[in-house]
């Protein structure tokens, strides 16, 4: 547990430092920013120690075993426990920014910051010591804060070529109206939170979802399913191209281009699609959904936009 | 600002879990 919250405090540094670096102050981003920041990682924490089991515990010994709610609930069991999370982190997130839009003291909102940021600390220190009984290796966080900094400064740099870019661009002529309406700033973080969402959340989800049709989940096909497949990590890869390439072709509106790279995809595992009906299910289910994720996130982009 | 911290949400939930 501790490790897993410490690698959630690195993210949040890590793209905080990003966000800050690429915002000018303006209407008192860096409190506001503090405050949302400590928040993130006071609601992490407990919600990680003190929420989550409990809730867990609360829907499988309170659904009574006859309701069909129960049964839907033991089928489903980790896509139902990982969308509740979503939805508890995405209503916390929700209202810390109420909180910072409501106050407009300066010295609430670093009140509220230090108060996060003091449950946080006591709570991992806390934590630190329950589970390990020794003090924290000075080195690994040493190790950990030089790779970040080194990582961040290179993003930042990136993100700030990105942005003078994206303002050049407004001044030709482009093929798509939104991006002449909006500030540069706006569309990088509209942009970039689209392509985030579409890689490894994407992949997480469709692999939960999809993992009850998985073919090589049977022992009887498992030798034969090994052989076929080729890489490891190729399938993450594959399905991380296509749905980058759809949202292109969605985007720019030539939506012939989908069928062919649909079609691709079809062709390189014709031979298990044609001769292995539990492998093909699998394969239209996954493709399916990946498809459906990535027009979700692209009305999301025409929305942010 | 929402969405910075929704950036920030989803990049440390799943991109810095091991």
């Amino acid at each position: 547990a501790v490790s897993q919250s410490l690698h959630f405090v690195w993210g949040v540094l890590f793209t905080s430092v990003i966000l800050y670096g690429l915002n000018d102050d303006s209407d008192g981003f860096t409190l506001k920013w503090l405050v949302i920041v400590s928040g993130l990682l006071f609601g992490y924490i407990l919600f990680e120690n003190k929420i989550k089991h409990p809730l867990n515990f609360f829907f499988t010994s309170n659904l009574s075993s006859e309701h069909s709610l129960h049964m839907f609930y033991v089928k489903n069991r980790s896509i139902v426990q990982f969308v509740i999370q979503q939805m508890l982190y995405l209503l916390w997130i929700f209202i810390l920014n109420e909180l910072v839009t409501v106050s407009d003291d300066p010295w609430i909102l670093v009140g509220i910051g230090l108060l996060f940021l003091l449950i946080f600390m006591v709570s991992l220190y806390a934590l630190t010591r329950k589970e390990s009984r020794s003090h924290y290796p000075w080195n690994r966080l040493l190790k950990h804060a030089s790779t970040y900094i080194v990582l961040s400064a290179v993003t930042l740099i990136l993100l700030q070529i990105l942005l003078q870019g994206l303002e050049l661009l407004q001044l030709a002529t482009f093929p798509v109206g939104a991006f002449v309406t909006q500030s540069p700033y706006r569309m990088l973080i509209a942009l970039n939170f689209v392509l985030l969402l579409l890689m490894k959340p994407t992949n997480q989800v469709i692999r939960a979802v999809s993992s009850k049709y998985d073919p090589k989940k049977d022992t009887a096909l498992t030798s034969q399913a090994e052989q076929d497949s080729g890489f490891k990590g190729a399938g993450a890869m594959i399905g991380n191209l296509e749905r980058l390439l759809i949202l292109l072709s969605f985007f720019f509106g030539s939506l012939l281009s989908v069928v062919a790279i649909l079609s691709i995809k079809a062709f390189a595992r014709y031979k298990l699609i044609a001769e292995d009906p539990y492998f093909s299910e699998y394969f239209v289910i996954g493709t399916m959904l990946s498809v459906l994720i990535t027009f979700a996130c692209y009305a999301l982009l025409v929305l942010l936009l | 600002m929402i969405i910075e911290t929704l950036i920030a949400h989803v990049v440390s939930y799943f991109y810095f879990q091991p």
